[in-house]
């Protein structure tokens, strides 16, 4: 799990069975302490793989609005909740938008060329999974562990620029964020045979070489599913067949693609990818 | 339940705020203390794990 913590925004992103809605009244709370308001939410989620072990209030998308609805301010009244599908009916984009609509926002969630793609990959290789494994008795941190599965992996490739905070958890399973400028990244991994899965989530624009980011990490997980979910100001067709196009090389074919429009003119736009070999 | 009890996809929630008091600025957020920050993790249930900070922004690794 991560959390990056801006000047005026904040990004939290949580798995487990972790409560993340519960942190929005103390987020607002010390924020007001600091003289800032509450201008726009963005929830986001893909479907859970055990739905029935999450706690209220992620016990399903309606509960999840129904708290939302209830725990943000008021003033946030341009509200959307959408479920976005795809081909596989266990595989859905959870999406909840807010915002107060008096703000100019295209300064802050998104540039038009700014994007924030988020990568989700189920039925990881097996034996690249295995590197997200501490060794019995390695006698090292979660922080160095971290930063060898970081170096014998190639994570730190995806962006040589970037500088890596990584942890390793005991006995298995890795998170890292990657800063680069104001431009964050992060990965984490659930390498379990059965229920393996990775995330990647960046920020980055249309100029950003995102073709050589994506191919990374399909090499590096080579998962059996990958959905990924872009959200920005401005729809571009070009940027999608391009991120398709960069993937299609390493086996992995575009199975769906939907897109949807929120408040403050966020466009999001799902694909979902199998292997060929499926 | 997973034999692990762990769940792979991520909930993600990004929340961004505006302030007319500029002494609050350049920092804003990332004025508040890591104490409160640990408060509100405390309602997710998380802990930090791992920190890191530079001129932009702060990143913290969490427990789950």
């Amino acid at each position: 799990s991560s959390l990056f913590v801006y000047p005026t925004k904040i990004i939290i992103k949580t798995c487990g069975t972790t409560q993340l809605l519960k942190s929005i009244d103390p987020m607002i709370h010390f924020a007001h302490h600091l003289g800032l308001t509450l201008c726009s939410c963005r929830y986001t989620r893909g479907s859970f793989i055990f739905p029935k072990s999450q706690p209220f209030p992620h016990s399903s998308f309606k509960d999840e609005v129904t708290y939302l609805e209830d725990t943000i301010p008021s003033n946030l009244c341009y509200r959307k909740a959408s479920i976005m599908p795809s081909k596989s009916s266990s595989h859905s984009w959870h999406v909840f938008t807010a915002n107060d609509g008096s703000h100019n926002h295209s300064h802050m969630p998104y540039d038009n060329d700014i994007f924030t793609i988020e990568i989700c990959m189920t039925e990881l290789d097996p034996i690249l999974a295995r590197k997200f494994f501490r060794r019995d008795g390695d006698g090292k941190t979660g922080d160095s562990a971290g930063k060898e599965m970081t170096e014998l992996t190639g994570i730190n490739e995806i962006n040589p620029n970037a500088l890596i905070c990584d942890f390793a958890f005991d006995p298995c399973g890795y998170s890292m964020n990657g800063m680069d400028g104001d431009w964050y990244s992060t990965i984490h991994v659930t390498p379990e045979d059965g229920f393996s899965y990775a995330s990647f989530e960046c920020v980055g624009s249309i100029n950003d070489d995102i073709v050589h980011a994506l191919r990374k990490v399909v090499q590096i997980f080579r998962p059996g599913t990958m959905s990924i979910s872009t959200t920005w100001n401005e729809y571009n067709n070009e940027m999608l067949t391009k991120m398709a196009k960069a993937v299609e090389p390493l086996g992995l074919k575009c199975r769906s693609c939907v897109m949807d429009q929120f408040p403050a003119e966020a466009n999001v736009v799902f694909q979902t990818f199998t292997a060929r070999r499926k | 339940m997973a034999v692990s009890g762990f769940e792979g996809f991520e909930k993600r929630l990004e929340l961004h705020f505006f302030g007319d008091d500029p002494e609050t600025f350049p920092l804003g957020l990332r004025k508040i203390d890591f104490e409160s920050i640990q408060q509100v993790l405390e309602a997710v249930q998380c802990t930090v794990v791992s920190a890191v900070g530079n001129s932009y922004f702060d990143a913290y690794v969490l427990s789950e």
